[in-house]
């Protein structure tokens, strides 16, 4: 695509393509977005971080990621839709304006490079990085089993071969390690929402545990209105709660990791599939999803940045 | 690119805990190579599985043996692989 506008937004993209999209948002936005590299995968890939600032320093953030799980194509695509919402409605919606104007938002948008180019190369089924592992024929850890909460425990594979393997220690996969020193060495985010698909829930701490979060009422509550705001559009049912009471346990996960660093709004989506297509959900669906899940999104950004802490 | 040519994927009900841990006895058998897309979670929660072919008459016969219900969700998994390909090169074509 010659800019942004063109781009087309309604269909699967390759990392490439992906990648190709960033550079020209930035190059269209100089003063506004910026894009970091937070670090390399395992086959070598950088991994990119767009960041989207009217100012400030090390202003309150709100970090948002897609395709952890790189056979998610439904998630990365809504965060390249994302991206240009951002740029098309700060200074034309006054209560997105509100948000961007004091605080920033990070976007990942594919989190795990290698697994993503791996399902545009050999298999569209990957979900896992790319990692070799001593001692297996078998490849790649799953990500988000991978952190530094409830490492290792019920919810997680110590096989190599299995889908939900852990690693064989907590932040050995440079994606993961890449985002854990990001967050701690900026101090300031506020809000972290990683996005899977598919199930349609929206999921907070804990999964490796059954005790309750500190702050779960307010967490429940807030779910409660996103999923409301989401369903608003399209009514596309979601349902909400902590993972471990939602789905099943889970052990490393992403959000576990950020609550415990004190991200108090911190929370996993699992977008669309509605109906029987999984993970190779069409693309037409993908501006409708991404549309629904924005409204959500809003809410959880509004929520933050109405209720410092 | 990996071929999913006769790969099903089942939508499983299982009623209740009993069923749920019967499915989760199916995830430990690593010769099936099956593939959880929705794990095995709490009764009336849908468990979606990729089963390759090889497995598919094997997993059907001992859910139909154990009396859990399931649906073919996806009757083969390559055709849709195949109009999700064909679809990236169309859209890329009418870009260029």
């Amino acid at each position: 695509a010659r800019s942004t506008d063109t781009f087309n937004y309604a269909t699967y993209h390759t990392l490439e393509e992906i990648y190709g999209f960033i550079d020209l948002l930035v190059a269209e936005n100089p003063k506004f977005i910026s894009k970091i590299q937070i670090g390399n995968t395992y086959e070598g890939r950088p991994i990119y971080v767009l960041k989207f600032s009217t100012g400030g320093n090390n202003r309150p953030a709100i970090w948002i990621d897609t395709g952890i799980h790189s056979r998610e194509w439904v998630t990365q695509a809504s965060a390249v839709w994302f991206a240009k919402k951002i740029t098309e409605d700060y200074g034309q919606d006054p209560a997105f304006s509100a948000i961007l104007d004091n605080m920033d938002i990070f976007l990942e948008i594919v989190t795990n490079p290698d697994g993503f180019a791996f399902t545009h190369s050999k298999n569209r089924m990957w979900r896992k990085t790319r990692s070799r592992i001593a001692g297996s024929s078998c490849v790649g850890v799953d990500p988000n089993r991978n952190w530094d909460a409830g490492f290792g425990k019920g919810g997680s594979s110590s096989n190599p071969c299995s889908e939900t393997y852990h690693g064989k220690f907590a932040n050995s996969e440079s994606e993961v390690k890449s985002i854990v020193d990001f967050v701690q060495n900026h101090g300031n985010i506020k809000a972290f929402i990683s996005i899977h698909s598919y199930s349609q829930l929206l999921l907070y701490p804990y999964g490796y545990k059954n005790e309750a979060a500190p702050d779960e009422k307010e967490l429940d509550q807030l779910a409660k209105s996103a999923v409301s705001a989401l369903a608003s559009l399209y009514g596309t049912k979601f349902e909400y709660g902590s993972i471990i009471k939602t789905i099943y346990q889970a052990s490393g996960s992403t959000v576990d990791w950020t609550y415990s660093q004190g991200i108090k709004y911190s929370y996993t989506f699992e977008l669309r599939d509605t109906g029987r297509y999984g993970f190779l959900l069409p693309a037409s669906q993908i501006i409708p999803t991404a549309k629904e899940t924005w409204l959500a999104l809003l809410t959880i950004m509004e929520h933050t940045l109405n209720h410092p802490y | 690119n990996k071929d999913f040519v006769g790969h099903q994927v089942l939508r499983i009900s299982a009623v209740d805990e009993t069923q749920v841990q019967k499915v989760k006895e199916l995830e430990d058998l690593e010769h099936l190579q099956l593939d959880f897309w929705r794990g095995p979670a709490r009764p009336g929660s849908p468990i979606d599985v990729r089963v390759p072919f090889a497995s598919v008459q094997a997993v059907k016969v001992f859910l139909e043996s154990v009396g859990i219900k399931y649906e073919i969700m996806i009757k083969d998994v390559q055709l849709l692989l195949d109009e999700e390909k064909e679809q990236m090169l169309t859209s890329k074509a009418r870009s260029q």
